[in-house]
């Protein structure tokens, strides 16, 4: 059996919890917080049987991977008057960060 | 050394800690919930030397295992009158998910 | 790599982050509570290249080893008015436990 250990992004762990749960694995989830930029984010501990781990680590990528979103901001226009347009702009989200364990025993009481 | 993650009840969580620190183990508790339920429970970290670790996890076994209890439920009573009578309910409480790791380096600062 | 799992007095927290950050380390901070005392503490997982653990584990040692700091605290005196006077008493602060653990697998998504 491996552990699991994967750093989310808050946006992403309900999407993800509800594919890991649908999968069959099972997960317990942890409140965190960055080291760099202090913000909150989300650790899960995920123990899984060793053949199922790929399949896991596949389900990972897929919900979370960094990918650009687009955001409008209204930003003021120079003028005049007193106005603001809704501008498009491009940001990174998602990303995961995990660690794999070797579980040198389990059990279920 | 060994380190035992021990996903426990909430309703579980005080006894156990009294008796693992009773028994002279340290433990460190972190709030959790489980992906499947989302409900809380509770994740202990137990750092264990090798030849205590069958004792902990006995200790962790008498403590949290499922069990039912009963319940008394307030019910309606069909009829002319507004009443409500007690009626026993079995309900499996307890339980305990325990993953084992290797510990290779141990430091106290 | 290494996942080393460290136990903190909150006190010591801001410090040693700021610490592990500016050296290029990354670190993930769960809020925690010690299992004997019941008072809470911080949990840090900190995955780690295995050539520069050594100096991770010096971070730590240096920011958190235990330590004696001088308090005031105020105590009435004993006499015919109601007096108090600051008096100054060793308390030990600080302190770390630190457990490194094998990681078997590292990604990024
Ligand atoms: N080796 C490790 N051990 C334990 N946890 C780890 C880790 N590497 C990453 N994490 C966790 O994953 C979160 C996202 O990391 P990511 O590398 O995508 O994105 C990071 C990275 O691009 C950058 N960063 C992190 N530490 C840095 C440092 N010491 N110097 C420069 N940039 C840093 O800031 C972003 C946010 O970092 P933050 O610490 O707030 O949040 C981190 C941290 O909670
Ligand atoms: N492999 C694993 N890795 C990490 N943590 C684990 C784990 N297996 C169990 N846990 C943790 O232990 C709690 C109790 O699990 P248990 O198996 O007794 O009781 C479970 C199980 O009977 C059922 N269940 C869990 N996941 C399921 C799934 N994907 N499909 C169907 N039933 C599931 O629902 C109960 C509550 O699950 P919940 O997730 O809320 O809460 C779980 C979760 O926090
Ligand atoms: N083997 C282990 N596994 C997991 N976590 C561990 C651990 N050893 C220590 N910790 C964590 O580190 C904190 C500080 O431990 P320390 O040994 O410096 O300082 C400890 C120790 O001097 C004493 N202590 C702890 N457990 C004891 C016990 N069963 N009997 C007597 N004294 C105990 O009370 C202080 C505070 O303990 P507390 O539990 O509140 O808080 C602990 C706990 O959160």
């Amino acid at each position: 059996m491996k552990m699991v250990v994967a750093i989310v992004q808050d946006k992403d762990v309900s999407k993800l919890l509800e594919r890991i749960t649908q999968a069959g694995f099972g997960a317990t989830k942890l409140a965190s917080s960055g080291g760099f930029l202090r913000s909150g984010n989300t650790t899960l501990l995920i123990g899984v049987e060793e053949e199922k781990l790929e399949a896991l680590l596949e389900l990972i990528r897929d919900t979370c991977k960094q990918r650009t979103e687009m955001l409008t901001q209204v930003q003021p226009i120079i003028g005049p008057i007193d106005a603001h347009v809704p501008v498009p702009i491009e940001v990174t989200v998602g990303g995961a960060t995990v660690f794999v364990l070797d579980v040198v025993q389990f059990l279920k009481v």
